[in-house]
């Protein structure tokens, strides 16, 4: 379970709150995972005490509301991340980019279903640079691309381009793997799919004997 | 017993949180940045084991603008159901009681009520309306709020209630169940010619793949 009180002193009102607080969560919580699944209790609560005696802020069209929702992304961001940096069992965070897609929300889809991969976790967690895992988590998200377009980084190490695995440095790329898990650090991976505008990222963790080994006794 | 940010970092450290760059700064204070919020963390032997702090209270001094996002698992905990109910007729709140250790999920109308009574005990403490309260929950699922030493907890919580760091610092730790590290984060900027201060705490380890609206 994943729970989340948010607070500030900007003076703003309800529609327009709510409205820029399901879309930070839209940015952030619903784009992390450590093990697919979805609770019966995941709570964010979002209180404006207005006490900052800023402008009001009435539109989402006002450019103190995109400053706001850019902030308040950055907070949700900043905790929804450390959640997945915290998972179960995990040496370390993964960082899903996905760019070159039409829509901010088709990245979203694709970047979560590559961070949320059992096999792309495990290989993370085997310091086991796996492209094709990375590609068919991608190919299965449910948004359709040319795989003739996809491309899959890992840190800047290209793995894959136009759709096919490059030449790279294996051992480079696993000891890339090796140090973030020595220091609980960012593992990111970073995918193209295409042409288009958008992009969007999902963080998770990788899958350790650890997550098995604590959900097996920890029991309800 | 109530702790203060220092003695709840006896707990469990605080998780490191990488901000990217941005017209912002990063500033202390958690869920108690912002101005008019304050919290706290206690030890109200809500826990199966040991003594980490297992309540906390974020409160706001005048009527504050309320949002919520909701797990969209069909099997919601009472507190899901309550916080989407209150929100549904109310556009503002004053209170954030958060639990750790039961989850009050699958707890049928006995759970729901659990939660109406902790909500009206606190408004009375608070002096609030009960409608103006909102609640979280987590921990073991199909297990009942210990309600007994939740409400003799309330004043004490109540009374530690803080608005420095310390205080939310506190709130941070009481959240959280399996987490090896606290969140907290808050950030200020400059917003329509005013400082404005953004804060938020968070938990969470595992059952994590959030779906809320």
């Amino acid at each position: 379970t994943m729970l989340g009180v948010i607070t500030t002193d900007a003076l703003v009102t309800s529609e327009v709150w709510r409205e820029m607080v399901q879309v930070a969560v839209n940015r952030s919580f619903n784009q992390i995972t450590v093990d697919g699944d979805t609770s019966t209790n995941d709570t964010v609560i979002a209180l404006a005490s207005g006490l900052s005696g800023s402008t009001r802020i009435s539109s989402l069209n006002y450019h103190e509301a995109i400053h706001l929702q850019a902030c308040l992304d950055v907070v949700m961001q900043g905790l929804a991340k450390s959640i997945a940096w915290d998972g179960e069992g995990a040496t370390c965070l993964i960082e899903v980019t996905v760019s070159g897609a039409d829509s901010e929300a088709e990245a979203a889809k694709i970047a979560r279903s590559i961070a949320s991969s059992s096999l792309v976790k495990a290989a993370v967690y085997g310091r086991d640079p796996n492209w094709g895992r990375i590609a068919a988590a991608a190919g299965y998200a449910g948004i359709s691309f040319h795989q003739t377009k996809l491309q899959v980084l890992l840190g800047n190490i290209l793995l894959m381009e136009d759709g096919e695995p490059q030449p790279f440095d294996r051992a480079a790329a696993s000891n890339y793997l090796k140090k973030a898990g020595e220091t609980h650090g960012t593992v990111e991976i970073n995918v193209s799919v295409g042409d288009g505008p958008a992009r969007g990222q999902a963080w998770g963790c990788d899958l350790s004997y650890d997550y098995v080994k604590i959900n097996a006794e920890y029991t309800t | 017993v109530s702790v203060s940010g220092s003695e709840a970092f006896n707990f469990i450290p605080a998780a490191p949180i990488f901000l990217p760059q941005g017209p912002w700064n990063q500033i202390p204070g958690g869920v108690t940045a912002a101005e008019g919020f304050k919290a706290a963390g206690m030890y109200g032997g809500l826990r199966a084991k040991g003594e980490k702090p297992d309540l906390a209270l974020v409160t706001c001094d005048v009527d504050a603008t309320s949002a919520g996002a909701f797990t969209t698992n069909v099997v919601a905990a009472a507190p899901v159901l309550y916080c989407k109910n209150i929100l549904n007729v109310s556009k503002s709140a004053r209170a954030v009681l958060i639990n750790a250790g039961q989850a009050n999920a699958a707890t049928g109308d006995a759970g729901y009520q659990d939660v109406i009574e902790c909500s009206n005990a606190l408004a009375k403490l608070l002096q609030m309306k009960p409608e103006e309260v909102l609640i979280e929950s987590t921990g073991v699922i199909g297990q009942r709020i210990k309600k007994g030493p939740l409400l003799e907890s309330l004043p004490k919580l109540v009374n530690s209630l803080s608005s420095s760091t310390e205080g939310a610092d506190a709130a941070a730790v009481a959240i959280t169940t399996t987490d090896l590290v606290c969140k907290s984060v808050a950030i200020e900027s400059q917003v329509g010619g005013r400082t404005v201060r953004i804060g938020g705490m968070a938990k969470g380890s595992g059952m994590i793949h959030p779906n809320m609206a």
